[in-house]
C-alpha cells in the first residue's frame, strides 16, 4: 500500500460525507446504498465513522459528472477513466467525482429497482417470462398507459409480483420539484418538447419540466435512465432502434463495425447513415459500490497500491463477493488505528454522591422558604425553577436539557456547573417545533432525534432530516406521541407511549419484532403513565408533574424527588 | 474464402475520439498517471525516460519490466481504472 506524501488523513474520526449529484443509471436510493456500503468497507477496520448531511459542506463530497465536471483533471467518455478521488483536506480535498459517461450498476448489468407495483421495491429479476414470452429488458405489453414494468421473479404468470422500471413517466431526481414525473410536452424557451432533453444544460444530463410550461414555472427534474438506453454517443438515453442501417448495411443487433477499439454500439433510428444517432449499448457496467470503495480508499489517505488483488489496486476488476485485501487494511491501520474491539460502549459518567431533597409528602410548592440562591439573569417569566413540568428532559453531549415551549436550559456538569438557558430552540434547531415530547442523541453516529406529536426530527450537526412520520419507524396510528426515550445498548432505543413501549433499531430505522410491551411490567415500582423517561449518569429517570422515579441499573427504584430540587438545582 | 472485409473506421459525432496509435496513447498514459515527468523533455533523454517509465508502470501493475511496449503493457493501459496518479507528484 502506499499513503499520500506527508500521510494526509483526517484528524477526526467522524468523517462526514453528502452526495451532490446523482447518475441517471441507477435509482437514488440503490446509489446511496452503494456508498454507505462503500464507506462500511473501511468503518468494518478503523475507529472511523460516516455520517452522511443533507447539505452544507461534508468532509467528503461526492458528485457525478461528465468530461470537464469542474475540476483541472476531465473525464474521457466511456471506460478508460470511472472516477477519481483527492486525499483528505480542505475544499476539494477528501471529494470524490465519478465519471457519468460509465455505466453505473452493481457490476453484473442493468441494476433496476422497481417502484410502486407490489414487490415493495424489489429489483427486477431478468430475464423474466410474461404470458409465454421471455424479457430481458422492462416492458410495457399488457399495459396501455407506456410505463415499463418488470417481473420481480423469473415468472410474472406464475408468482404475479411485479413493479415500474425507471422511467421519466414515473419520477424524476434532483432538480426542484421533489422528484415528481415530466409532463409530456413542456414549453422551454418557447419550444415545445415531447421527450427529455439535454438542451439548455452543458452538462450533457437529460432534464425535463414538471409542468406543462417551463419558461413559467421553473420546475424541473433530471430523467431517469431506461436500462434499455444507450450509454454515451449523441443519444444519451435513447434505446437502440433494430434494425438500423449502417454503411448500407443492415444489423439487427448493436455491432463493433466502424470502430477501433470494438465496442459495441447502435443506432437510435432505422438508419445510422441518415441521422447519425448513436450510442455504446449497454453492458455489465461498472459497479459503484467496489468504485466508491475504491476511491473512499484515497478521500480517507491511501495511495494506489500494486497488489493486483488489492481494492486500492488501480486497474477495475469486478469481485462477486467482496472483501478487504491485507493490503488495504494494513494501509488504512496505518494511518487511523484499528477498529477497538466492540463497538465503542460511551464512557459511564461517576453515579452521584446522594444528595438530601425534601420528603415528597409535604406540598412541593411550600417548599424552602428562602429565596432560590440561583443568581441566573433570566426574565422571571422564563425561569426553569418556576415551571411544574417539562415538555421534555434529555441528554444532549452528556448535559441535561429541559425543553419547555420552545426553549430549554441545560445542566452543564462542568467546572462552572448549574442551570444555563433559557435558549431558544429554533435558533439552534431551526426545524424544530416549540413543543417537543421527547428527544435523544445516538451515542454512536452522534445523530440527535426529536418528537413532536406523530413526527420526528434527526439532526445531523446542522443539517436535518425530516419531518417524517413516526409510522416510518414503524410505530402504529394508535400512538399519537413519543413521550420518553432510553438508549439500550448498541443502537437499540426504548420508545415510550402512554403505559406501552417499544424498542427502535437505530441502524435499520424500525421497530423490533414483539413490541409494544407494557412499561409496569419491566420496569416495576415506576409509574406507567409518565411524561418523560431519559437515561442520565447511569441512571434512568421517570417523570411525572413535579417528581421522578430514579431506577438503578439493576432496576430497582431508589430513589423518587423533585426534578426542581434534585436535577434543576432550585 | 472472400477477402476479409476491410473494416472502415467512422468517426462517430459526439464520441470522444480515441483513435490513436499506440505509441500515443502509452506516452498519453504515462504522462497522465505519473511516470513521465512531463516537464524537462527533450529529445535523447525522452527516450531513456520513456524505458524507464514503462518499467515503472509495469512494476506498478505487476507485469513483467521489459521496459517495452509489448502486448500485456498495451492491454494494461486499455484497461478501466482509477484516475488518480500513480506516482504522486
Amino acid at each position: 500500500y502506499k499513503t499520500f506524501a506527508g500521510d494526509l488523513k483526517w484528524d477526526h474520526q467522524e468523517v462526514t460525507y453528502r452526495v451532490i449529484s446523482y447518475t441517471p443509471d441507477m435509482e437514488t436510493s440503490l446509489v446511496d446504498d452503494a456508498f454507505a456500503r462503500a464507506f462500511k468497507v473501511w468503518s468494518d477496520v478503523t475507529p472511523l465513522t460516516f455520517t452522511r448531511l443533507f447539505d452544507g459542506t461534508a468532509d467528503i463530497m461526492i458528485s457525478f459528472g461528465k468530461t470537464d465536471h469542474g475540476d483541472p483533471y476531465p473525464f474521457d467518455g466511456k471506460d478508460g477513466l470511472l472516477a477519481h478521488a483527492y486525499p483528505p483536506g480542505e475544499g476539494l480535498q477528501g471529494d470524490a467525482h465519478f465519471d457519468d459517461d460509465e455505466y453505473w450498476t452493481l457490476g453484473t448489468g442493468p441494476a433496476v429497482k422497481t417502484r410502486y407495483g407490489n414487490a415493495d421495491g424489489a429489483m427486477c429479476n431478468f430475464p423474466f417470462t410474461f404470458e409465454g414470452k421471455s424479457y430481458t429488458t422492462c416492458t410495457t405489453d399488457g399495459r396501455s398507459d407506456n410505463l415499463p414494468w418488470c417481473s420481480t421473479t423469473a415468472d410474472y404468470s406464475r408468482d404475479k409480483t411485479f413493479g415500474f422500471c425507471p422511467s421519466e413517466l414515473l419520477y424524476t431526481f434532483g432538480g426542484n420539484a421533489d422528484g415528481a414525473e415530466c409532463v409530456l410536452p413542456f414549453v422551454f424557451m418557447g419550444e415545445e418538447y415531447d421527450s427529455c432533453t439535454t438542451e439548455g444544460r452543458s452538462d450533457g444530463y437529460r432534464w425535463c419540466a414538471t409542468t406543462s410550461n417551463f419558461d413559467n414555472d421553473k420546475k424541473f427534474g433530471f430523467c431517469p435512465s431506461r436500462e434499455t438506453a444507450v450509454i454515451g454517443g449523441n443519444s444519451e438515453g435513447e434505446p437502440c432502434h433494430f434494425p438500423f442501417v449502417f454503411l448500407g448495411k443492415e444489423y439487427d443487433s448493436c455491432t463493433s463495425e466502424g470502430r477501433g477499439d470494438g465496442k459495441l454500439w447502435c443506432s437510435t433510428t432505422d438508419s445510422y447513415d441518415d441521422d447519425n444517432k448513436w450510442g455504446f449499448c449497454p453492458d455489465q457496467g461498472y459497479s459503484l459500490f467496489l468504485v466508491a470503495a475504491h476511491e473512499f480508499g484515497h478521500a480517507l489517505g491511501l495511495d494506489h497500491s500494486n497488489i493486483r488483488e488489492a481494492l486500492m489496486y488501480p486497474m477495475y476488476s469486478y469481485v462477486k463477493d467482496f472483501s478487504l485485501h491485507e493490503d488495504d487494511v494494513e494501509g488504512i491501520q496505518y494511518l487511523y488505528g484499528r477498529r477497538a474491539g466492540p463497538d465503542p460502549t460511551p464512557p459511564q459518567p461517576n453515579t452521584p454522591s446522594p444528595t438530601s431533597y425534601p420528603d415528597p409528602k409535604t406540598d412541593p410548592t411550600d417548599g424552602p422558604t428562602d429565596p432560590t440562591t440561583t443568581t441566573r439573569p433570566v426574565d422571571p417569566s422564563k425561569d426553569a425553577c418556576k415551571l411544574t413540568k417539562f415538555d421534555t428532559i434529555t441528554v444532549i453531549g452528556g448535559e441535561l436539557h429541559f425543553f419547555n415551549d420552545g426553549q430549554y436550559w441545560k445542566m452543564s456538569s462542568g467546572t462552572e456547573g448549574g442551570l444555563k438557558g433559557p435558549f431558544s430552540i429554533s435558533e439552534r434547531w431551526s426545524a424544530l417545533p416549540a413543543v417537543i415530547d421527547s428527544a435523544f442523541e445516538n451515542l454512536l453516529t452522534r445523530k440527535l432525534y426529536f418528537f413532536s406529536g406523530t413526527r420526528f426530527w434527526v439532526y445531523t450537526g446542522k443539517s436535518v432530516l425530516g419531518p417524517r412520520g413516526i409510522e416510518k419507524l414503524g410505530l402504529p396510528d394508535s400512538v399519537q406521541k413519543v413521550e420518553g426515550a432510553l438508549q439500550r445498548g448498541k443502537g437499540k432505543v426504548l420508545l415510550f407511549s402512554g403505559e406501552n413501549y417499544w424498542r427502535l433499531d437505530v441502524k435499520s430505522q424500525k421497530i423490533d419484532k414483539g413490541y409494544p410491551r407494557y412499561t409496569d411490567a419491566v420496569f416495576g415500582g415506576v409509574p406507567n403513565d409518565a411524561h418523560d423517561v431519559f437515561h442520565y449518569q447511569g441512571h434512568i429517570y421517570f417523570c411525572r408533574d413535579r417528581f421522578y422515579w430514579r431506577m438503578n441499573s439493576r432496576r430497582q427504584v431508589d430513589r423518587v424527588g423533585y426534578v426542581k430540587y434534585d436535577l434543576l438545582k432550585c | 474464402w472472400s477477402l476479409p472485409l476491410k473494416s472502415v473506421f467512422v468517426t462517430f459525432p459526439g464520441d470522444i475520439i480515441k483513435n490513436m496509435t499506440d505509441t500515443e496513447l502509452a506516452d498519453g498514459y504515462l504522462k497522465k498517471f505519473g511516470y513521465i515527468d512531463t516537464l524537462h523533455r527533450s529529445g535523447f533523454q525522452s527516450m531513456v525516460s520513456t524505458s524507464k517509465a514503462l518499467k515503472r508502470m509495469q512494476r506498478q501493475m505487476g507485469l513483467e519490466e521489459t521496459g517495452e511496449l509489448d502486448k500485456s503493457t498495451l492491454e494494461a493501459m486499455k484497461r478501466p481504472r482509477c484516475g488518480v496518479p500513480d506516482v504522486a507528484n
